[in-house]
């Protein structure tokens, strides 16, 4: 009776002894995949780090050219100023000029 | 107790009894 | 003697099983890590993605801004000319006014 249980129970003890290799193996794949999502983590918050220069890198050329737009449009509308300053003086001395 | 099969609780795949991980989407057997 | 083998035998499944609970714990709680991991790597590539979408702004603002400010200078030379013709007209007007 004794020996048939032993049997039994040493059966018991293969099967559990393979489950737990296949846990052991299975402990040791999941801790490389925890590896792999960290460095991968990494990485990515390396990158992410770069997010607020490149948006205060936009907000820069946004605001340089908005001053250059008003700046180029204060030159237009002098420019229009002093063409129309020429072409009455242009009149006007060709008045003269004809007189 | 013989260990018996069991159902993955995320991809519901019976798996053998013995198994730790389920075959398909490799999670542990007492994983939520 | 098959009796203490048995006895011997099953205190050694007592202590397998054990182990085993040990090591399905310590797969479950890899398992939630793995999950958490995967879940930021996931939140990360959202974030990852709007950078080509900044790079492209700021490439964009800069491009306008060099625009605007090569418009400017050209404007800002030609109001130097009329500045130049302007008085250079003025003071002929004044000589021939004189005259």
């Amino acid at each position: 009776e004794g020996e048939k249980r032993a049997q039994a129970l040493e059966w018991q003890l293969d099967e559990l002894s393979q489950q737990l290799q296949q846990a052991e193996e299975a402990l040791v794949a999941k801790q490389e995949l925890i590896d792999k999502l960290k460095e991968e983590a990494e990485r990515h918050r390396a990158v992410l780090e770069t997010i607020p220069v490149l948006k205060a890198q936009a907000d820069i050329y946004k605001a340089d050219f908005l001053a250059e737009r008003q700046a180029r449009e204060q030159l237009h509308g002098q420019r229009e100023d002093l063409q129309e300053q020429l072409v009455t003086l242009q009149r006007d001395y060709e008045v003269l000029k004809a007189d | 107790p013989a260990p018996s099969a069991w159902a993955c609780r995320s991809c519901t795949l019976l798996n053998p009894p013995g198994t730790v991980l389920c075959a398909v989407c490799e999670r542990p057997r007492l994983a939520g």
